[in-house]
């Protein structure tokens, strides 16, 4: 099982095309930094990005010398993901 | 494993095998109105599998409903799985749903990428894609919503392996895919499909490809706001509609498109909700909740194509 612990997913609101293309080039990354869950599409449509723990600061610091304007939706992926398989588990029980 | 459909929890995720089991036992229960057709098997060698639910006749004009195409959005499955007991449970109580399948039949396909659903339960529940190989492919998987004929390989898909949007070597070259365009184009008398994803509250038609307004545009921006509108009444869900070019992104091979351009003239794809704070782990006390809104939906699509002969 991958673990996604310390994992974060990014709320970015990019103010225009050009904000939403340094977005893109995140995707082009090797080996890719970021997993988009809402790709980059127009400026009035939010982009939500899984951002592995190991690449948070890295991340963070790009997002912020570019001044994008962004929120953390999910603090910790795998919190998310143990309450998930708890829940199945007592279901099936 | 699940006993019997009753004992099955409509509210909670399920694996492969228990959404199998419950197949066979929903199929054997409601023998009188749904069967069990496998349409193909996956790239690993799974068998793909598709309800159908039918009053009598052949080759009727026809409704396609598909979930979990891509693998980690778990509620498109779960929703599948609470409609298809819906139709069951409606039939002979809710006029307009027993009047479409008097003329009409169903079809659902729950886990569209049985390899990737399989993954996100054994390995990485974050896995969007098909588990297919190939020679000098040096990442796994081809992202199904991108392999279909229709404007394959052009904008919003991908033609490098390791990206999450990569359209694969060819359309329709992954037997997912090939399987539902097989069985749709064999049967010939479709007359809506509906590709169901997650997330961020999205009623969207053709096309994806391109800004080019697709010929009944009109009628699908009204269908889409009556259904958007039956939606909202449930439960006060928001969702945006239009054309996916328009309202998301350009995405190129995706299911709509190939739908629309082979004659199905009423063509959307669902994003589901996640209320702006889960994304793709959307917890399952939302499960009902989601299915409530969206069979809603679903049924002012369904009754306009039976309004609506073409």
């Amino acid at each position: 099982q991958v673990n996604f612990t310390g994992d974060q997913v990014l709320r970015i609101l990019a103010k225009d095309e050009t904000q939403l293309s340094l977005l893109r080039d995140l995707e082009g990354l090797k080996p890719p930094k970021v997993d988009f869950w809402r790709a980059p599409a127009r400026p009035s449509l939010p982009v939500d990005m899984r951002v592995p723990f190991s690449e948070l600061t890295d991340v963070k610091d790009y997002l912020e010398s570019h001044d994008f304007a962004y929120s953390v939706m999910i603090k910790d992926v795998q919190v998310l993901l143990d309450e998930e398989r708890e829940t199945m588990a007592k279901s099936r029980r | 494993l699940e006993r019997s459909t009753s004992d099955f929890s409509y509210s909670s995720y399920h694996t492969l095998e228990e959404i199998y089991s419950w197949i066979d036992n929903f199929v054997t229960e409601h023998s009188d109105i749904v069967s069990k057709i496998q349409i193909g098997s996956s790239f690993e060698n799974r068998s793909i599998l598709v309800l159908k639910f039918s009053t009598g006749g052949s080759r009727r004009p026809a409704i396609w409903i598909d979930t979990g195409i891509h693998s980690r959005e778990w509620i498109t499955h779960a929703t599948g799985i609470w409609t298809a007991k819906k139709i069951v449970s409606e039939y002979g109580r809710d006029r307009v749903l027993t009047d479409i399948l008097k003329a009409m039949d169903i079809f659902i396909e729950l886990v569209t990428n049985p390899d990737g659903f399989a993954f996100t339960h054994s390995m990485n529940r974050l896995w969007r894609k098909n588990k297919s190989i190939r020679p000098g492919m040096f990442c796994i998987g081809v992202d199904l919503n991108r392999n279909w004929k229709s404007g394959f390989g052009g904008n919003g898909s991908n033609s490098n392996p390791c990206s999450e949007t990569y359209h694969g070597p060819s359309p329709q070259s992954e037997p997912e895919v090939a399987a539902i365009v097989d069985f749709i184009t064999a049967h010939g008398n479709f007359k809506v499909l509906i590709s169901i994803h997650s997330y961020s509250q999205m009623l969207m038609y053709p096309y994806g490809q391109s800004v080019e307004p697709v010929s009944n545009q009109k009628e699908l921006f009204r269908l889409a706001k009556a259904a958007v509108k039956a939606l909202r009444a449930v439960h006060g869900m928001e969702y945006v509609f239009g054309s996916i070019s328009t309202t998301l992104y350009t995405a190129s091979g995706i299911t709509v498109d190939w739908a629309y351009d082979s004659g199905i003239k009423y063509a959307f794809s669902f994003e589901l909700r996640d209320t702006g704070q889960y994304g793709f782990l959307l917890p399952a006390s939302q499960i009902i909740p989601t299915a409530q809104e969206t069979w809603m939906a679903i049924w002012t699509i369904m009754r306009h194509a039976l309004t609506h002969p073409y």
